[in-house]
């Protein structure tokens, strides 16, 4: 995993903004906080809602903020 | 509160925020929410 | 609060059942589950989509299952 994620696992997500998560860059952290996924926990609850799905939250990621494969596997 | 399915994510979203109703973003588990929510208020 | 909620703190949530939280008792547990929340953590996913608000959490929970206040508010 990249250097971005280990910072994000070393200590408790709290209300780290979005942009903090590995292959959430500036465009990607825009769009989804235009849509009310501004801190990383709201992203989490969305991947526990989708059961942890790895496909489906890979998909809802590209439906709602065009994130590409690699972005979305980070 | 059937009228409230037609509305985009955008519009439910706009509605919410022109009624100050705190809220999150529209996904399919809390959209049913938030257009009760909408339909109270203006109800 | 409740031993109940002292035990499921206690270790992590895994994939506890939904009737593992306190104040889901069998029924209400059953109506979450045949929604698709079977499990706390998909539970707990909806909390945080709902950005931790107590209000439209507690709101969504008697949507949902029918719980009390008392219920919710455990």
């Amino acid at each position: 995993t990249s250097q971005k994620h280990r910072d994000f696992v070393a200590e408790p997500m709290g209300e780290k903004p979005v942009g903090a998560l590995a292959g959430i860059r500036d465009i990607l952290g825009k769009k989804l906080a235009d849509q009310g996924f501004d801190k990383a926990y709201v992203v989490l609850g969305q991947f526990l809602v989708l059961r942890k799905d790895e496909e489906n939250f890979r998909e809802w990621l590209k439906d709602t903020c065009g994130a590409n494969a690699k972005q979305s596997r980070d | 509160m059937e009228e409230y399915k037609g509305l985009t994510d955008n519009e439910l979203i706009a509605r919410l925020k022109k009624y100050s109703i705190p809220h999150g973003p529209i996904v399919g588990s809390t959209r049913k929410l938030y257009e009760k929510k909408v339909y109270e208020y203006e109800t």
